[in-house]
């Protein structure tokens, strides 16, 4: 394991405590879309099912455990948390996620390593994580709101990606046989969406910046 | 090839 690639899960890990700690500590995740958050849960779910079949670390096995827990713990706390659940904004996270889900699923049947259980559902998580941040982008296109979402967590969540982007260009020159044509076209196309994100989000920092200043 | 089947990264 490179150091990008380390550093990569450090920082994703790092992004989804951050948005959970934040939370807590303000009771509040307006702003934030539960849809993303579940399709998140998706993605984790179906990429680790194969805790249950191959073994590759230690460090794997522990990660992918606190990813899974993690993001069901968000939406715990989002749907069932008696002060949280009532800041979320229901009417405005309207995205059909079946809009992602379907189609993701559909290529994932269609373009894979191998057809198999377990391969299909890896190739799914990885269409699904590159569009999961889309409902979020809508959410935040449409109220402007920040609130859970900290540039602690936006930080965090690019640096996650251009980590992993330099991980797989480090680990293309130094391991032999090292290509994988699928993680590194959806994880472009998933950086791509994270920037339009990211676009947005300082759109809407610089509006709410406006909209507090003292007259 | 091997890099498919073993799916070493998170």
């Amino acid at each position: 394991m490179n150091i990008f690639r380390f550093a990569g899960d450090m920082t994703h890990l790092c992004s989804i405590i951050v948005l959970l700690l934040k939370i807590q500590a303000t009771k509040s995740c307006a702003g934030l879309s539960l849809r993303t958050q579940e399709l998140y849960a998706i993605v984790f779910v179906s990429r680790y099912l194969d805790l249950f079949f191959t073994f590759i670390s230690m460090y794997n096995v522990i990660m992918k455990l606190i990813f899974i827990s993690s993001s069901f713990c968000i939406i715990w706390y989002m749907r069932c948390h008696r002060i949280v659940a009532q800041t979320y904004d229901r009417e405005q996270d309207t995205f059909r996620v079946a809009f992602l889900v379907v189609p993701c699923f559909m290529l994932s049947l269609m373009i894979n390593h191998e057809f198999s259980f377990t391969e299909v559902l890896w190739t799914f998580s990885i269409y699904l994580e590159a569009v999961a941040i889309l409902p979020q982008l809508v959410l935040l296109q449409r109220t402007f709101n920040i609130d859970t979402l900290t540039s602690n967590y936006i930080f965090l969540l690019g640096a996650y990606r251009a980590l992993y982007m330099l991980n797989w260009i480090y680990r293309y020159f130094t391991e032999r046989d090292y290509s994988q044509w699928i993680v590194w076209t959806s994880g472009t196309l998933q950086t791509a969406t994270y920037c339009d994100f990211f676009y947005y989000y300082i759109l809407s920092w610089r509006k709410n910046e406006r909209l507090s200043l003292p007259s | 090839g091997p890099a498919a089947s073993s799916h070493d990264e998170l």
